[in-house]
């Protein structure tokens, strides 16, 4: 078949399935991190999206921080990260939106300072995974609020089986995922067009 | 005087004095994330821990993951970010440290799957503040129980009047701070050897 990306060849080898919807990719995204990796993502990225003219990238801690900053590097713009709770320094007006969790069966909140969103700004949103979709709909929702425009979306790994990507993509914005993976069943990886 | 680093004229003209004790720098490092900083950041690491031997960056979610990651490209070798909660995929053998925080009175344990560091690794511990240095001694608890070697600790920003320098220096562990801060008296930021 096709000759596999760096990122699908890394998820072959390195990647573990731990059920039939988990897959985990500790080694080189969301514990230890590959830094040259998340350069070539970053390009990736930053070339999918060009000629957007993005002004910004939003992200959400922790995993997210990473690939957005390299994004960031190749598109020379800032890259902010919302955040899941209160830091020491998070005092101001805040743009905040309630992220619901599947697996927890809870509702959390994520915020961005407000600022650091303008209405001027061209957004790109980027998250490692894609699975529900919750947490990319919550940084969609901040940047309506702040009357910015969301350019798009990248996602390093999307979960086609799951809903996340539907529910972006219906909304009429543009999803770029890196990988995409169609099942996760019998421990076996196997990414969209492949049989 | 002397002339003033990058990142030295960033905190002067981005930062902002919250009291006597506390700089915010929301805009470029803790929230916000100015990627080409970080790239100079990582390299400036790079370069004072050039001839260390380095196979591994150790930091902890979620503000010294980006200097990290580009200290680690710089360098070409791999991050791993201590977790201060359980995720999703962190379900191996961990090695863990109790961190005390003095603004909250509580102490949290931060932890890192023992697959990703051990005792051949040669360690730089990275972090974005040095305060009462609680989080960076985790590391490097965490380094010596994997048997690993602490090379040293590098730092964005110390904050000079307070302890976490000393408690680190004291244990012969090298500390190199890329910006040390004597003073927040007054909402003036005094940088080590200005008067
Ligand atoms: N490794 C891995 N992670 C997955 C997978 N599917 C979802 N995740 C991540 O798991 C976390 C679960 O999110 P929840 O908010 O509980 O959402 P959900 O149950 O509705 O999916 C998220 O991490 P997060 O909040 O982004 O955490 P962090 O890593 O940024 O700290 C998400 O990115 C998967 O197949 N593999
Ligand atoms: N902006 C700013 N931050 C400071 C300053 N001094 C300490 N911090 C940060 O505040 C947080 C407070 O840590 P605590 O664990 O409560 O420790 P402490 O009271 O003993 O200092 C830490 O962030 P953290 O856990 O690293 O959070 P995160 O940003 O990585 O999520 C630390 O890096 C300061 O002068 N300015």
């Amino acid at each position: 078949g096709k000759s596999m990306n760096l990122l699908q060849q890394k998820i072959i080898t390195e990647g573990q399935v731990l059920s039939d919807s988990i897959l985990k990719v500790d080694s080189f995204l969301n514990h230890q991190i590959d830094p040259q990796l998340m350069k070539y993502i970053g390009e990736e990225f930053a070339g999918l999206f060009a000629e957007a003219g993005i002004t910004k990238i939003l992200t959400i801690e922790s995993s997210g921080i990473a690939p957005s900053v390299m994004a960031g590097l190749s598109l020379g713009v800032p890259v902010v990260f919302a955040r899941k709770r209160k830091s020491l320094t998070l005092v101001d007006q805040l743009y905040s939106s309630k992220v619901y969790s599947f697996t927890k069966n809870e509702t959390n909140e994520i915020s961005i300072a407000n600022s650091y969103i303008t209405s001027d700004d061209v957004v790109l949103v980027i998250d490692d995974f894609l699975a529900n979709g919750q947490a990319a709909l919550g940084l969609i929702d901040i940047v309506e609020q702040a009357g910015a425009t969301a350019a798009g979306v990248g996602i390093v790994i999307e979960k086609g089986f799951q809903n996340g990507g539907n529910l972006i993509r219906e909304r009429g914005i543009r999803v770029e995922s890196l990988a995409i993976i169609d099942s996760l069943s019998d421990g076996i990886v196997t990414f969209k067009g492949e049989n």
